[in-house]
């Protein structure tokens, strides 16, 4: 995934942290103080369609197959996560249980154009 | 990223004013937050455990152990709320929710057994069902022998701590003192008050065994 600067024009992975002070939810999640929101934006234009990451997925298949029987382009590509990886979360349940869990697909690891 | 008023790269929208940005953002991530965890609110916490006693507790854990695939681990803190009904017996009471009362399938109990007491110390634990007939009242879970004072990992049955609905679970400890005397008072062998209070280590799947496979399939 290129590195991403805000003048950035294409599709690429926009690094976000948020602190669960700032949501003023530190007093019942205990571990991390915060996480990567992180997520995709910039422009896809037609020759990057399918580029990188989605164009090993099945979605790249069926893709290939509607270039082949049909006019292209077809509507618009779109910047889109293609790898997330999970979230460990260390938090008090409302009957004052700490619960540890694993929360999947919460962090976006590398972005592409669909 | 090109000011105000420009257009959004992507999805062609107007780009909003930074603070709106962030109060987006910030809102997005608790929605994401409470639907990973299958909450639609956050917890309102009305009896946090002592600090002492959830620092201890989690270094007690296996140290870097992952929650299992699918499900989350648990700690529960025991609180204490009849008063011994014997010399050597104690009743704690943990308080789950249905979820992970119904799919809870590992169970350890942790203690500590005070350095004052003599020898080896014979615990019997019960499931302490208060609202059944005598004869059902309790059920036996386990027995355990322990020679040396400290911390105590007590694996329980899982089967035997599953309930269907959200779970005040009770379990009674009853010892067994060498020579067979039983007018030790209980504090005196377990300390069940404060910080060192016991707490249940639970295993539970997050929704049931298997799932995760069925949703591959």
């Amino acid at each position: 995934t290129p590195t991403c600067e805000p003048e950035t024009p294409l599709c690429c992975r926009r690094d976000h942290y948020v602190d669960f002070r700032e949501l003023g939810w530190r007093d019942w999640i205990l571990q991390p103080e915060g996480y990567q929101l992180n997520y995709c934006s910039g422009q896809c234009p037609p020759h990057l369609a399918g580029s990188p990451g989605i164009a090993a997925s099945f979605h790249s298949a069926v893709f290939s197959l509607l270039k082949a029987n049909n006019p292209w382009p077809l509507g618009t590509s779109c910047c889109v996560p293609t790898a997330r990886r999970p979230l460990s979360l260390l938090y008090l349940d409302r009957d004052g249980n700490v619960v540890k869990t694993d929360v999947p697909d919460m962090v976006v690891e590398a972005c592409g154009c669909s | 990223a090109q000011g105000a008023g420009s257009v959004c790269p992507s999805c062609g929208g107007p780009t909003l004013e930074p603070q709106a940005e962030r109060a987006l953002v910030l809102e997005l991530a608790k929605q994401q937050i409470l639907e990973g965890l299958h909450l639609t609110s956050r917890p309102r916490i009305t009896h946090p455990p002592p600090q002492a006693a959830l620092t201890r507790a989690l270094r007690r854990l296996q140290p870097g152990s992952v929650a299992p695939v699918n499900g989350e681990e648990v700690i529960s803190f025991a609180t204490i709320t009849e008063p011994s009904t014997s010399a050597c017996s104690s009743v704690l009471t943990f308080h789950l929710s249905t979820a992970q009362s119904r799919h809870l399938y590992h169970a350890r109990l942790w203690l500590r057994v005070l350095p004052t007491f003599p020898g080896t110390l014979s615990l019997r634990t019960f499931r302490w069902n208060p609202g059944r007939r005598r004869r059902e009242s309790r059920t036996l879970l386990a027995e355990h022998q322990m020679t040396t004072p400290g911390w105590h990992a007590l694996t329980l049955p899982s089967s035997g701590l599953r309930g269907e609905a959200s779970a005040v679970l009770k379990l009674q400890l009853v010892c067994r003192l060498p020579g067979g005397n039983a007018t030790a008072a209980p504090q005196w062998l377990v300390d069940t008050a404060g910080d060192e209070r016991p707490f249940l280590e639970l295993k539970i799947w997050s929704k049931g065994p298997g799932a995760g496979r069925t949703r591959r399939r």
